[in-house]
Formats: C-alpha cells, structure tokens, sequence
C-alpha cells in the first residue's frame, strides 16, 4: 500500500 | 532505478523536445493535434501534483518540471504563437468523450480514495488514451511529417521501455502497479498500428502517407 501511494516514477 | 526506466524517460524527454523544436525552428505547428497537447499538459499537471508535497529526487523533481514546462510552452505556441499554423479543421477529435468517462473511472478504480491519488489514477488513464487525437488528426489528414513520426516513435517507445522496466520491478523488487500496467499496456496497444507503419515506411526514407 505504502510504496503505491509515494509515486516514484515520472 | 533501471536502465528501461531510465531510457524511457529519455525517450518521452526526447519526444517531447523533438516537438517543441520542430514547431519552434519551422515556425508551424500543421500536422499537430493541439487537443492531444492539452491532454497531455494536463496529465502533466495532475500527475505532478506531489511536487508540492513530496520530494523524491533531484532527478524526479527536475524532469517533472521540464515536462510540464514543455507541455505548456508546446499549448502556448499552437494556440497563441503560431495560432496560424494550426490545422483545427482536422483536429476534430471528442476530447470531452474521453475525459469524463476517465474522470469517472479514476474515481471508482483507483489505490486510495483521496484527492491527491483520485487524480493522479486520472492522469494514468487520460496518458493512456491523449494521443487519439493525434492518430485521429493524422488518419483525417492521411499523412504526416516526418518529424512528426520521429516525436510519435519516441512517445510511444517510451511507455513500452516503462512496460519493460515493471517487469524488472516486479522480478527484483516485488514491486507492481496495476492501475499503471493495465493504463500502459492499452497506451502501447494504441501506438501498434503506427509503430508497423513507422518501421515499414518512414525507416525505409518513404513518407508516413496512410491509404486516404
């Protein structure tokens, strides 16, 4: 859930 | 980061920069859908919402301005500096047909109900489909400039190399986004037909001319 919310792709 | 996201984001960079100079050195903008621009400055703006909020790296901080700045400067110079130059009767394309129904979609199938993500799903699936008009655009008119083939190659390959690099995520990371797999398969999907067209006529010196 976490890593989806921080978007780190452009 | 890995090499397939890496060179994606140069390939959607170099497109992106390939249009703003083809408009800028011959002055026209014929041949552009100026509704496909708008599209994508908006996906732009709503995807990177978070430039207020988070700060991930130099690298991803500094890209997101250059797109968005590219995005408006490339509006700005088809409706308001080179307004004569643009091909309105063939950019005919329902954008409002593809908005709303997206805009509704993102708020049913999205990670988290909240502004920030209900947007930025908006943005995924609006990316997937903002270059029908462009494709539309060049099926009415039956042809395109050849530039104009070379900033669609690098726009269309840049999705399928992020296709390639969530394979990589997932074997080495574990990790994946559905909302982003599925909006970037259809993305690629739609550039099938003119990646066939590009490889077998515009590589080969001849003109990108569709059968009008």
């Amino acid at each position: 859930k976490a890593d989806e919310a921080t978007h780190d792709e452009l | 980061m890995n090499i397939f996201r890496l060179t994606g984001d140069l390939s959607h960079l170099a497109a992106i920069i390939i249009l703003l100079l083809k408009i800028w050195k011959t002055r026209s903008c014929a041949g552009i859908s100026g509704k496909s621009q708008i599209l994508f400055a908006l996906v732009f703006t709503t995807r990177y919402l978070d430039l207020l909020t988070s700060f991930i790296s130099l690298y991803n901080t500094s890209m997101k301005f250059i797109y968005i700045g590219c995005a408006y400067a490339t509006v700005y110079m088809i409706y308001a500096k080179f307004k004569a130059t643009y091909d309105g009767n063939h950019d005919t394309f329902r954008v409002e047909f593809l908005v709303v129904p997206i805009g509704g979609l993102a708020f049913l199938v999205n990670h988290d109900f909240s502004p920030l993500e209900i947007l930025w799903t908006f943005s995924i699936y609006l990316e997937s489909v903002a270059i029908l008009p462009q494709l539309f655009m060049i099926s009415k008119t039956g042809e395109a400039e050849t530039i104009t083939t070379h900033y669609l190659f690098f726009l269309g390959l840049y999705r399928a190399l992020y296709l390639m690099n969530w394979i990589w995520r997932f074997y080495f990371e574990g990790f994946f986004d559905m909302i982003a797999i599925v909006a970037g398969v259809v993305q690629t999907i739609l550039y099938c037909d003119f990646f066939y067209l590009y490889v077998t006529k515009v590589l080969k010196g001849k003109k990108l001319s569709l059968p009008a």
